[in-house]
């Protein structure tokens, strides 16, 4: 059973003056993050819920938080899975989608089965610079996606065991 | 030696070869040519002098200098160029603690910077406030635009208020502003807009400048009433590091809005990914 009120109560509380312009306290600085975050895990499954009953199939959805830092286990892990793109907006949009991975080289499809293009390019390095390699894939993936005015668009992704002939990327040496 | 340069159908944007700092964007569809630099530089925080005690801290920004500085210690930073069917992009490293891809994905009409800073280093003894400077060669004669809560963009004059006399005594801080989803500047043809992913501070220092503060880290307390420096770090004690994007449009003057208002909206109602491992069973809500 997920509930959005514990989001909303937090980023209620976030109203707070403090909160907007960060002149509270570090421990209270604290607590904001917690009640945000601890909101959104609760709505991640309201979430799923909504996606569950537009889609018609029940899936096991995953929220990968840490996509800026290319971490997210579920696509670094898997050979296959779908990604779900819902647009608020009232208008069609595309977005560039990158998700972090390890194969060199994966097909996606649209949800018509169209091929959508799409390449394996390398993390920015200044990324496992910052990390020690430790953690993130060394790589992510990339496609365009489009979604339609205020609806969803799912995507499947799979890995495919050679590198694509046709893309060639150019890695001029480094300065 | 060539400048680098990335490019899509819409932009083109060029690297001095000698320093990796962006040269110039082109926004080839309207035959648009605009030098523009790109640093991080760093204010380094007041901690009162003999004018005022006023310390740098949560509620005051209060530089000691109107001069920032180069977060790169030499004219060269490192940089790797990367360039693919899909993206173009370029690595730039200005410290351990700072750096930026500068990216252009094929059939988008921005330039995307994401940056990445921090831990901010303390241990000079010194409070940062880092920022992002870009230098143009625009006339724009004192002026610059900030939103305002993202509704109406508000003409911004340097040491200047609407509706008194100012006397200017803090030429940076007193001429920073609210960013809270865009700033721009322009001249009689072209306008230069920068998109943030998240409300900063902003301003226009010197004619043809923009800049965006995007960190901080201070060792006092500003005496408002917070009680504490603004000094937020992790477990182990470091600064922490934040990572975030800033769009750049180049447009003429009469098509920029055009461009930066549906820009904003899909950047503030961005789709986020849902994943999901695939061959669910069928599912009613019933």
């Amino acid at each position: 059973h997920g509930d959005s009120s514990m989001l909303r109560e937090a980023v209620a509380v976030a109203q707070h003056h403090d909160a907007v312009t960060g002149t509270e306290k570090q421990h209270v600085a604290n607590d904001y993050a917690k009640q945000l975050a601890m909101g959104w895990e609760r709505c991640q499954l309201l979430v799923s819920n909504a996606l569950s009953s537009l889609m018609g199939t029940k899936e096991t959805f995953t929220f990968c938080n840490s996509l800026n830092i290319s971490v997210c286990p579920l696509t670094e892990a898997s050979s296959q899975f779908i990604v779900i793109l819902y647009n608020p907006l009232g208008r069609r949009v595309s977005y560039p989608i990158r998700l972090p991975v390890n194969g060199v080289s994966y097909s996606v499809t649209d949800p018509h089965g169209q091929p959508v293009p799409s390449e394996v390019v390398p993390v920015s390095i200044t990324t496992h610079g910052l990390y020690g390699n430790s953690v993130g894939a060394l790589q992510e993936l990339l496609f365009e996606a489009s979604a339609p005015p205020v609806g969803f668009s799912t995507f499947t992704v799979t890995q495919s065991p050679h590198r694509d002939p046709n893309v060639h990327p150019i890695q001029p040496p480094a300065q | 030696p060539q400048p680098w340069d990335i490019r899509n159908e819409h932009l083109r944007v060029l690297f001095d070869p000698l320093t990796g700092h962006m040269k110039e964007i082109q926004n080839l569809a309207k035959n648009i040519s605009l030098p523009v630099s790109q640093s991080f530089y760093w204010y380094n925080a007041s901690i009162g002098n003999d004018e005022s005690p006023q310390a740098s801290g949560a509620y005051i920004f209060r530089p000691n200098s109107s001069d920032p500085i180069p977060i790169s210690g030499s004219q060269r930073i490192h940089t790797s160029l990367v360039k693919n069917s899909l993206v173009q992009e370029l690595h730039q490293t200005f410290s351990s603690w700072c750096s930026q891809v500068v990216r252009l994905y094929m059939g988008q009409p921005y330039v995307e910077l994401e940056w990445t800073v921090g831990p901010i280093p303390v241990g000079d003894g010194w409070g940062k406030e880092i920022i992002s400077r870009f230098q143009t060669p625009l006339q724009t004669r004192g002026r610059f635009y900030t939103d305002s809560n993202g509704r109406q963009m508000m003409e911004r004059r340097r040491d200047h208020r609407p509706t008194w006399n100012l006397s200017q005594t803090e030429p940076v801080a007193g001429n920073y502003y609210p960013v809270t989803s865009r700033i721009f500047i322009r001249d009689e043809k072209i306008q230069l807009t920068v998109l943030t992913d998240r409300s900063q501070g902003g301003s226009s220092i010197f004619d043809g400048s923009m800049e965006l503060m995007v960190h901080r880290r201070l060792l006092y307390d500003d005496n408002r009433g917070v009680g504490e420096p603004l000094l937020e770090q992790d477990g182990d004690h470091r600064g922490l590091v934040v990572r975030g994007h800033h769009v750049l449009l180049l447009d003429t003057v009469s098509d920029a809005a055009d461009g930066h208002r549906l820009r904003a909206q899909e950047l503030f109602m961005a789709p986020y990914p849902v994943l999901a491992p695939g061959g669910g069973a069928p599912y009613r809500p019933q």
